[in-house]
């Protein structure tokens, strides 16, 4: 099934 | 200050009603572009961005940029005053402490107002990069909210696979499997009906139904839905507004065994 990764892994804060 | 006159409450009462269970507290964003919305989820798996263009609006007035602090079940509140075919008009001071609703009847002289607190929201924006995704298919959001209800009843979680044979969508659980094919279909007389896929190379990425349940609270706001998707990184599920408007949700992907 995966691990579920975060959003903000892939869009930066700013 | 601001003041936007939308034609239809429906509007404003569709998106918040399709994003108020993934989030809560939100900033209204406005500018002179628009109405802008951007948030997160609780658990940093799902994003909703908002755009409501200007030229949805008429008129549309926003003299400096003002964020509009807003819980969403506050808003429900007095959405749920207006009626669907109501004129509603939001109003707000250069620095406000409330957001004014005005709902008119177009029928009848009856003119409702509520004002909502606002509050001081301090939330992260994420800058989300201009993607060329390896494939968009756009296809008819009930079409996609049943896939992704049946598929729930099996699975947690949803692998969409995209070759140029079609877009594939499997899932797994205690009871055994199911899975959905889509090919490319051109309906001449109900294009709202038409199955497009584009695709640049091939795509297999597993996502979490919960979230994308959620999203499908959307469809009522438009009869397609575009899917993007490339390899690694998250899934673009848009509804297009009229006037360049959009609700768009991105879904972190399921990475690994």
């Amino acid at each position: 099934e995966g691990t579920q990764s975060n959003i903000t892994n892939f869009f930066q804060g700013g | 200050m601001l003041e936007a006159r939308l034609e239809q409450a429906n509007l404003l009462k569709k998106v918040v009603d399709a994003i108020k269970d993934l989030v809560q507290d939100c900033n209204f964003d406005c500018n002179d572009s628009g109405i802008a919305l951007q948030a997160m989820d609780n658990s940093h798996v799902a994003l909703v961005s908002m755009m409501l263009k200007s030229e949805s609006f008429s008129p549309f007035r926003c003299d400096r940029n003002i964020a509009l602090g807003i819980n969403l079940t506050s808003l429900t509140k007095v959405l749920r005053c207006a009626a669907n075919e109501d004129i509603l008009t939001l109003k707000a001071e250069d620095a406000p402490d409330v957001v004014n609703l005005v709902f008119e009847s177009a029928e009848s002289d009856r003119l409702s107002e509520y004002d909502i607190k606002l509050m001081d929201i301090d939330q992260e924006h994420l800058g989300i990069p201009e993607t060329e995704y390896a494939a968009t298919i756009s296809m008819p959001s009930a079409e996609f909210q049943k896939i992704c209800r049946d598929l729930m009843a099996l699975s947690e979680s949803v692998s969409i696979e995209c070759t140029k044979e079609g877009v594939k969508f499997a899932c797994s659980g205690d009871i055994g499997s199911g899975s959905v094919t889509l090919r490319s279909h051109t309906n001449v007389e109900k294009p709202q009906l038409n199955v497009e896929i584009d695709l640049s190379e091939p795509v297999a990425l597993t996502f979490s139904l919960k979230y994308l349940v959620n999203f499908c609270k959307a469809s009522g706001l438009s009869e397609q839905v575009r899917l993007c998707l490339s390899n690694e990184v998250p899934l673009l599920v848009e509804y297009a507004l009229s006037n360049n408007s959009y609700l768009r949700f991105y879904l972190a992907p399921k990475i690994g065994d």
